[in-house]
């Protein structure tokens, strides 16, 4: 089964 | 002091029926070129950007830049008694603790006014770069949310594949499995049904059907959906206004 990805890994919080 | 009339409370209805499902505490950044607003679904998988232009509304003004931090769901009570039809203006001070919306009746001497309490939210705004994508798809918006519909039936996951020629959505479930394939093409006629697809690389994508539902929730705002794929970031999702867009950015999923 894929595992979800989240967009912490993706994206800088500003 | 914001002053922002919608021609037609529908726009606004619309807008906010486009995402108010996947996320609840939104702020709304009015400034002297419209409003935008940014927010990520409790999972952090979602993220939704809205950005309305001034184009969009019917007279706009907004003196001081001020931030509107509204509970989407105590919002669309409010929008629920006005009608589609009605001007619909949204009042706010400078320093707002809450923001009026005015439903003007075109066609009778009817107004209504609802004051909605404004909260202080506390988001977090993500910085989202401009990226090159590999495949870049624009589609009517009816045809990718029955696709969507349907296959997310069979299975939690919705597989995206594109190559050259094609662009292929698989659902592979307990109860079985489905496909829809699609080619490019376009209707002279009615340039709104053509399906154009830029390619530079394949794509083989998984994305969880649940987001995939929300996010075909932004359809009723325009005919077409621009998707935008990547190996390497979320994929992008984006419904036109006529002044400004509602994007939905999803985080793929991945085999360990």
């Amino acid at each position: 089964t894929p595992i979800q990805n989240d967009l912490n890994e993706y994206y800088t919080i500003i | 002091m914001l002053e922002a009339k919608f021609e037609e409370a529908s726009l606004f209805k619309r807008i906010i029926d486009g995402f108010k499902d996947c996320v609840q505490l939104v702020n709304f950044q009015c400034k002297e070129d419209g409003i935008i607003a940014q927010a990520v679904d409790d999972s952090r998988v979602l993220l939704v950007s809205l950005e309305i232009g001034i184009e969009a509304f019917q007279n706009y003004r907004c003196d001081h830049p001020v931030t509107l931090g509204i509970d989407l769901t105590s919002l669309s009570k409010i929008l629920r008694c006005g009608n589609n039809t009605d001007n619909l203006t949204l009042i706010a001070d400078d320093t707002p603790d809450s923001v009026l919306l005015l439903f003007e009746d075109t066609k009778k001497d009817r107004i209504a006014e609802y004051s909605l309490k404004l909260m202080d939210i506390d988001a977090e705004f993500l910085k989202i770069e401009d990226l090159a994508y590999d495949c870049t798809l624009k589609m009517p918006s009816p045809e990718f949310s029955k696709i969507v519909r349907d296959l997310s039936q069979l299975s939690d996951s919705i597989n995206i594949m594109i190559t050259k020629e094609t662009i292929k959505f698989v659902a592979d479930g307990d109860i079985g499995s489905g496909s829809v394939i699609l080619k490019p093409f376009v209707n002279m006629d009615k340039p709104q049904e053509s399906i154009n697809l830029n390619m530079d690389q394949p794509v083989d994508l998984t994305f969880g059907s649940k987001y995939l539902l929300d996010i075909v929730k932004g359809s009723a705002l325009s005919d077409n959906v621009g998707v935008r794929l990547s190996s390497e970031a979320p994929a992008l999702f984006q419904f036109d206004l006529k002044s400004g867009y509602l994007q939905f950015f999803l985080a793929p999923k991945f085999n360990d």
